[in-house]
């Protein structure tokens, strides 16, 4: 049976850097 | 469909959270992305409001716009109706709650503008 890591689950929404 | 769905998102599927402990996809949680986050040395949660929901391009997609962190930061995320996100206190929510439900077995609520979505950034980001 696959096990998934937790954080596959959550989008990764990297705020543009704006500096 | 063209687009391969994420397997993960099937109701039963064994999801460990950072402290290897394993759980069902639907059983997850607030606190479980919120406690393996705080475990994590790399990623830190973020809570991001729903600002926008637009169509996408095509027929089964469609683009969210979120306010990201305490920055606010605004990011677009293109997506398919049935993709879930998980809202803190509520749980899974999609844009199409009926076909995530069909296509995953995946209870899910619908997706509104307003609600605040786990998601994740790098810790070392700033």
């Amino acid at each position: 049976v696959p096990v998934f890591p937790w954080h596959s689950l959550v989008p990764f929404l990297a705020p543009t850097q704006s500096d | 469909s063209p687009v391969a769905l994420p397997p993960f998102f099937m109701r039963g599927s064994i999801i460990q959270l950072a402290d290897g402990e394993l759980k069902r996809v639907e059983d997850l949680k607030t606190e479980d992305f919120i406690q393996s986050a705080e475990i994590s040395s790399e990623l830190k949660i973020d809570s991001s409001t729903v600002e926008r929901i637009d169509s996408g391009q095509t027929p089964n997609a469609v683009v969210i716009q979120f306010s990201v962190g305490e920055l606010k930061a605004q990011v677009c995320v293109e997506v398919l109706v049935e993709y879930p996100f998980f809202v803190f206190g509520q749980g899974w929510s999609s844009c199409c709650p009926d076909r995530t439900t069909q296509l995953f077995e995946l209870s899910c609520a619908k997706l509104c503008v307003g609600d605040v979505c786990v998601s994740l950034t790098l810790r070392s980001l700033r």
